[in-house]
């Protein structure tokens, strides 16, 4: 109950009507839009049962490993009602041709594998959210101060995960494990991506602003 | 951690 009040609200690229489309605008616009995001979810982190009592400085070291999971899945989730294409915004859906537009159909059509993993699971929101929590708290970063504490926070996520199929989904026991398995998969895409815009930074073209370079300086 | 000030300044609001 917490992790679904916690949800941020949906949120609108506003690509600039007056630039003509390109590469560049498509790239420029995604990167603005994750900056903003990345702002959205450090908030959401403080929301998670249990993130706030963690150091400062685990605080950091998960949200750097675990931010582009967390961008991803949000994207994934958005993206479920529709077929083949991919909610980034509100108002900034990206089709087949606009991927390829924007060198992105590589990365587009891992996370739409993704897609279509949970569109097959029916992926819940009550399950969404957990599982973005768990991505965070699973990120797996070599700089944890204090392991035991992350892994009650993983084991607390975990429960409410196995508590929650336990009650809505008695029929499948192992949908708990099934949502835990499409992780890998949530890992190598963000991987995936932050190698392509760690490349996009090192082109120089597109602007970042400092919040998204910050972090991706974090991956690289 | 100098280099992650966004991040750092972020986490320390109240908000």
């Amino acid at each position: 109950s917490l992790l679904l009040v916690a949800e941020p609200e949906g949120i609108f690229a506003m690509p600039d009507p007056t630039v003509p489309e390109s590469d560049i605008k498509a790239l420029t616009t995604l990167c603005d839009l994750a900056d903003r995001e990345l702002v959205v979810n450090i908030s959401w982190a403080k929301h998670i049962p249990g993130f706030p009592s963690l150091s400062l400085a685990d605080q950091m070291s998960l949200l750097q490993s675990g931010w582009m999971e967390i961008l991803i899945l949000r994207v994934v989730f958005r993206s479920l009602a529709l077929e083949d294409k991919l909610v980034y915004a509100e108002d900034y859906i990206m089709d087949e041709e606009q991927s390829k537009l924007a060198g992105l159909l590589d990365l587009n059509n891992a996370i739409l594998q993704l897609v279509k993993k949970y569109k097959t699971m029916g992926l819940e929101k009550e399950e969404f959210v957990v599982l973005k929590a768990i991505a965070l708290a699973n990120s797996d970063s070599m700089q944890i101060e204090d392991s035991e504490a992350v892994q009650r926070l993983q084991d607390v996520l975990h429960g409410a995960l196995q508590d929650y199929e336990a009650t809505r989904h008695p029929e499948d026991p192992r949908r708990a494990g099934k949502l835990i398995m499409t992780l890998p998969l949530l890992r190598q895409t963000a991987a995936r991506a932050v190698q392509h815009f760690c490349s996009i930074k090192q082109d120089g073209r597109v602007p970042m602003h400092k919040l998204f370079l910050e972090l991706l300086e974090a991956k690289a | 951690k100098e280099k992650h000030k966004i991040l750092h300044q972020l986490l320390q609001n109240s908000t």
